[in-house]
C-alpha cells in the first residue's frame, strides 16, 4: 500500500525532527 | 507533573520554530530551521505537511503538540 509507506516515511522524518529539537535543547548530539 | 513537563517541552519547541512569537508556525518559519537542524529543506517541508493536519498552511500549538505526542507515544491509533 503506497499510502502506508508514505505514512511510515513521514513518521521517520517527524521522529528525526523532534529528535533534532531535543538534542538542540539538551545540547547532546 | 509529567504532563506539565511535556507541555513545557512542547511550548519550548513550538517557540523554537515560532521565533517571531506569532502563535503559529508557517512554512517559511519551518524553512528557517534549515541549517539549525540537521534536516534538509525537503524534510522540513515534509514535517510541516505532516503536522499541518488540516492543511491550512499554519501550524498551531495544538497541531504541533499532537504531532509531538505521536512521536512520544508511537503511531497514530487507528
Amino acid at each position: 500500500d503506497p499510502n502506508m509507506k508514505g505514512a511510515a516515511a513521514n513518521e521517520g522524518v517527524l521522529a528525526n525532527f523532534f529528535n533534532s529539537l531535543l538534542s538542540k535543547k539538551t545540547g547532546s548530539p | 507533573r509529567g504532563h506539565r513537563t511535556m507541555l513545557e517541552k512542547t511550548q519550548d519547541f513550538f517557540q523554537t520554530c515560532d521565533i517571531e512569537d506569532k502563535g503559529f508556525i508557517t512554512r517559511r518559519d519551518m524553512q528557517r530551521l534549515h541549517g539549525e537542524l540537521p534536516l534538509s529543506a525537503e524534510e522540513l517541508e515534509n514535517v510541516f505537511d505532516t503536522l499541518d493536519s488540516d492543511g491550512n498552511g499554519y501550524l498551531t500549538l495544538e497541531e504541533f503538540s499532537l504531532g509531538f505526542s505521536e512521536f512520544l507515544f508511537g503511531r497514530r491509533i487507528s
